[in-house]
């Protein structure tokens, strides 16, 4: 990787990016995930935020041109020069400029706006070009497979050069943690007080989350397997506080403070990580404690302290009538719920080191257990 | 051997254009720069050599066909070196 004379960077993580115009090669709408997704490319793997306005200045300012357009380096029609961008810096820096001469799509049928666009935002970040074939920041055109698509290691060096790894924003939540969180080693794996932090069932198997690490518990292999989450998502924080899985979808949802990402198996899902209100939470919801998704009913149900919601997966949205409190539709379970699953058509709720067992349809609880009952303790 | 003459036309259009190119990405002094040449300025096949060994093409300072073809690939506006 590269980066310009001087190492010229953003002295801000939060910056502003606005479109200026279209080309009317694409609807709007696919322009406008095109370039969210290139965003995301760069802030999944740095602690940078990108939001977009859409009007005034904006520190990046997009736009589609062509020939002559006011700069010092005019496109050249089809072919050749594809776009450009500048270093970061007032005025100019940091804006990127797309040849409008160019056929633009958001598949491989002409230039793909989303690869374009993420190897030029590399620029406006403050990255030049890198030599290594296969890089995001390789001179030249690559055609490459959008979906899922993973920043090449040589890009997440040079970005990181820059502004380093993504920090953990842990919003500050509204009660101090009762206890300061202790790493866990591996020998706790049977402490009777053992409490999660987040479970969700992954292709066939229960994952348990804890702090930087996760337990597997498979049956594909004997006993329980720990493991570092960032072995599993390089990419992604740790200390995730809710998980789910929708099985038909091979989609595994986690949940951080106000972010979430979506992950199949260990490819990480471009576009994310979204804003939790993007789902339809009112703003005083700052963080999930534990999610689990009923594939009986397509129900998502999300608890945040002694109340939940249900999330319709087949219209993605909040369902009406919601915040209900949890005790009322669950008996017994009086207290907030610190990680949820559903197995075998019943679900686990998790609450310090106590697991209830439910039944899913009378939401009734069946069995009382120890959390880490499934680890064979 | 002699060299055909449309041969030779069409090696001409080859070095232009590989000069714009090496102008626009490789900072190739072209003969309009002022009549001082910049200390490091250097030869077209210098430059040539400075873009093969940048792309991991066999660094000969000649045009040849893979220098061309990756010459010709649709990219970034922004130079490779000295931006």
């Amino acid at each position: 990787f590269s980066t310009f004379p001087l190492s010229p960077r953003w002295t801000k993580t939060d910056l502003k990016y606005r479109i200026l115009n279209y080309t009317p090669d694409m609807a709007p709408a696919d322009v406008d995930e095109a370039i969210e997704k290139a965003w995301n490319v760069w802030s999944s793997v740095t602690p940078l935020k990108f939001t977009r306005v859409y009007e005034g200045e904006a520190d990046i300012m997009i736009s589609f041109v062509a020939g002559f357009h006011g700069d010092f380096y005019s496109f050249d029609g089809v072919g050749g020069t594809l776009a450009h961008a500048y270093a970061p810096g007032e005025g100019i820096g940091g804006d990127a400029h797309f040849d409008e001469d160019e056929y633009w799509t958001k598949d491989m049928k002409g230039f793909n706006l989303f690869l374009v666009a993420a190897h030029e935002f590399g620029h406006s970040l403050g990255l030049g070009h890198s030599n290594v074939l296969g890089s995001l920041m390789y001179p030249a055109y690559l055609q490459t497979e959008t979906r899922n698509y993973r920043l090449p290691q040589d890009d997440v060096d040079g970005i990181q050069t820059l502004y380093g790894p993504p920090t953990s924003t842990e919003p500050p939540t509204s009660t101090p943690p009762t206890e300061t969180p202790t790493e866990t080693s591996t020998t706790d794996s049977c402490d009777p007080h053992m409490t999660f932090d987040a479970i969700t069932t992954l292709r066939g198997e229960i994952i348990f989350f804890k702090d930087r690490y996760i337990w597997r518990k498979s049956p594909y292999f004997p006993g329980i397997e720990q493991d570092l989450i960032s072995s599993f998502w390089p990419t992604l924080p740790s200390g995730f506080q809710a998980a789910y899985e929708i099985d038909k979808k091979d989609q595994v949802f986690l949940f951080k403070g106000n972010q979430y990402w979506v992950v199949k198996g260990e490819f990480v899902q471009p576009g994310f990580p979204r804003n939790i209100h993007t789902l339809g939470f009112p703003r005083y919801v700052k963080k999930i404690d534990a999610a689990v998704y009923d594939g009986n009913t397509k129900k998502t149900y999300f608890f945040v302290g002694d109340k939940y919601w249900s999330y319709d997966e087949v219209t993605e949205s909040m369902e009406k009538g919601y915040p209900r409190r949890i005790s009322v539709d669950f008996p017994r379970i009086d207290n907030k719920v610190d990680a949820a699953f559903q197995e075998k058509g019943h679900f686990y709720f998790f609450h310090g080191s106590k697991q209830y067992e439910i039944d899913t349809k009378y939401k009734k609880v069946i069995r009382e257990m120890k959390s880490n009952s499934w680890f064979g303790c | 051997f002699p060299v055909v003459p449309e041969m030779e036309k069409k090696n001409e259009e080859d070095m232009q254009f590989a000069e714009k190119y090496l102008e626009k990405y490789y900072k190739l002094k072209t003969e309009a720069e002022p009549i001082f040449k910049m200390k490091n300025s250097k030869t077209i096949s210098d430059k040539i050599q400075e873009m093969q060994a940048f792309f991991g093409l066999k660094v000969t300072g000649e045009l040849d066909s893979n220098t061309l073809e990756v010459m010709k690939q649709p990219r970034c506006g922004i130079p490779d070196v000295g931006q």
